[in-house]
């Protein structure tokens, strides 16, 4: 096995979702517009610890929320 | 890595020897729980310099793929993986996206690689012993130290410094993140950038690309350029070119739910 360091190319993983009716395509009907905002840090965490991540600093605003991650 | 959510789309990126794609399963499983249903993906890397390191489904981008394509629902009927060549053998961009419908939206992602760093710029991301800071304060004194805030002045940017070296940094302004990670460690110092823009916001790209460039001094930087209404590509050459990184390799390729991808690789004369 070579001897490794630590892997800097990113793996980059999109997700784009829609509400089940059409009709709440707009933001507003996704229960106060926050759609997958809505998701809570506890559900966040365990899709975090599929990827063997945990946050270390976060900041959001109107538009979304960002999170900063260590392996 | 980081991890943006916005009410209609979550987009991870991470580096290591992490494994994202075990993500997709239960994001759609508590996506489904709010009442939203899986519309598109899209999945892009360039080339490992530790692949042998790399964990099941990363261990080979067919196998990535055959783990993408047994965890999306029947609907994403539209998908394609291509594997976008270069000139340089460490360099290819990989891509798989998968979609509901063709729907090109109006956003351009634009994805930098760079390597070999300039030894002095990479220093720039070690932790000096015993500093007495802690991730976040040590975060803000790299990003002071080396600029970054002056990529996009109105940024909120969110730094981290991992001990004893590396730094990650997200930067929010209005609707438009952009992202940074650092690994300086020398022999496989590498860092990224990420931003996304809209149909006004590509006249900026140059501005920003010659910034990225003069903070790191790569010796090779690959830029990838995802678009639907625009084509940002076009400005990457005439940006980096005067700073001394000579275009190697354009490929491009269109994909059913991204648009256009476009994959530049740059080299410095001193390769």
């Amino acid at each position: 096995m070579a001897v490794s360091g630590f892997e800097g190319f990113e793996k980059r993983l999109e997700l784009h979702f829609f509400g089940d009716d059409p009709t709440e395509m707009d933001l507003n009907n996704l229960g106060r517009g926050l759609g997958l905002r809505r998701l809570d840090f506890d559900s966040l965490q365990q899709v975090l610890h599929a990827v063997q991540c945990t946050v270390v600093s976060a900041v959001g605003n109107l538009y979304f929320d960002s999170y900063v991650l260590s392996e | 890595s980081s991890l943006f959510v916005y009410p209609d789309k979550i987009i991870i990126k991470t580096c290591g020897t992490t494994q994202l794609l075990k993500s997709v399963r239960p994001l759609i499983h508590h996506a489904r729980h709010l009442g939203l249903s899986l519309s598109s993906v899209r999945y892009t890397r360039g080339n490992y310099i530790f692949p042998e390191s790399q964990p099941f489904p990363h261990t080979s981008f067919k196998d990535e793929v055959v783990y993408l394509e047994d965890s999306l629902p029947n609907s994403l009927r539209f998908r394609k993986a291509s594997v976008m060549p270069s000139k340089i053998p460490t360099h290819s961009w990989h891509v798989f996206t998968a979609s509901t419908e063709i729907d090109l939206g109006d956003v351009f992602t634009i994805e930098i690689c760079m390597t070999e760093l300039d030894k002095v710029s990479a220093g720039k991301f070690f932790r000096r012993p015993s500093d007495g800071k802690n991730g976040d304060s040590a975060g803000k004194e790299m990003t002071e130290a080396t600029a970054i805030g002056n990529i996009n002045p109105s940024a909120l940017i969110c730094d981290y410094a991992f001990d004893p070296c590396g730094y990650s940094m997200n930067g929010i302004d209005g609707d438009r993140y952009s992202t940074i990670h650092v690994t300086p460690e020398d022999g496989y110092s590498y860092a990224s950038f990420e931003t996304v823009g809209s149909r006004h916001g590509g006249d900026d790209i140059a501005r920003v690309l010659k910034k990225v460039a003069q903070i790191f001094r790569p010796a090779t930087m690959s830029v990838s350029t995802t678009s639907a209404g625009r084509d940002v590509w076009g400005r990457v050459a005439s940006a980096l070119e005067p700073l001394g990184l000579k275009r190697r390799s354009c490929a491009a390729d269109e994909f059913p739910s991204a648009g256009t991808v476009v994959y530049q690789t740059f080299t410095t004369r001193r390769k």
